[in-house]
């Protein structure tokens, strides 16, 4: 009945935030032009609503070892774009729910994030599609989160 | 070469953000475990990084018809939260890029971007996948959002 097939983990991330940008059209596309111009992956990116009606808070995720190379590209589009701040973390994983048709059943990402809560594991950064349900948790929860959310979704069943 | 596929659009959406909620575990499980007790389908859900260490603004989007009764469940949590504010907004579309293994093609966000905000169409929500690209942007932008990145992609080229 449930439309879960998996649970991925991705411990190879870092997550960057270019806060306070304004919001505005083209703003996206420099600091993605600028990282696609250095060759630099991009697995997530995410903004949300922001609660001043003209900023913007601008998260994605790139692979641990572009870390670096990664925030000094994001410090200077954030210069130019008068950003509050870049902010990096590499001590992060990535689990992921994968299924098919999950946006019509309401209750999987409800039960993804309810589970984590039980073991006090807390979401740092939320995507989401039909296929796919990704949470950024702390690198070190990242196991256990896999764990708890085969159990939870009976994919331990399964050998 | 490029991953792209097709560009989807999505005209019946509305938005919802529930701003400055704490940032611990149980949080996201709460609003969202409330949205599914009321059986209402939830599209895209979207966390990014929060200038304030201990908070997060959670957005979402649900099918427009399901707006008023989203914003009242919303609400009622936010208030138990006592999160800032919730806000809401069904003037809105949302324009998908669809492919294959877009993650490890640094450019193709970027270009999506770049794209819409030629035409000064500001992008308002944003979550990517590896099959899926996802902006929200205004209601009207919607269908010109489609044709120019058809044209952008080189798939107006097939009948
Ligand atoms: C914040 C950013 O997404 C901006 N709205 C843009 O369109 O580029
Ligand atoms: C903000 C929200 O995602 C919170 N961090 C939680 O884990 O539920």
């Amino acid at each position: 009945k449930e439309a879960v097939r998996g649970i991925a983990l991705d411990e190879n991330i870092a997550k960057i935030g270019v806060l306070k940008v304004p919001d505005k059209p083209g703003i996206a596309a420099k600091i993605f032009t600028a990282l696609a111009n250095e060759k630099i992956n991009v697995d997530m990116i995410v903004q949300s609503i922001h609660s001043s009606g003209s900023l913007a808070d601008m998260a994605f995720s790139v692979e641990r070892p572009d870390l670096k190379q990664a925030v000094e590209v994001a410090k200077k589009v954030a210069k130019e774009l008068k950003a509050e701040n870049v902010v990096a973390d590499d001590d992060v994983a990535k689990v992921s729910l994968v299924g098919i048709g999950m946006v019509s059943q309401p209750g999987t990402a409800a039960k993804m994030f309810e589970t984590l809560s039980n073991e006090k594991i807390n979401i740092q950064m939320i995507a989401t599609s039909e296929i796919k349900i990704s949470c950024v948790v702390k690198r070190e929860a990242g196991k256990k989160a896999v764990q708890i959310l085969h159990k939870a979704f009976g994919l331990d069943k399964v050998s």
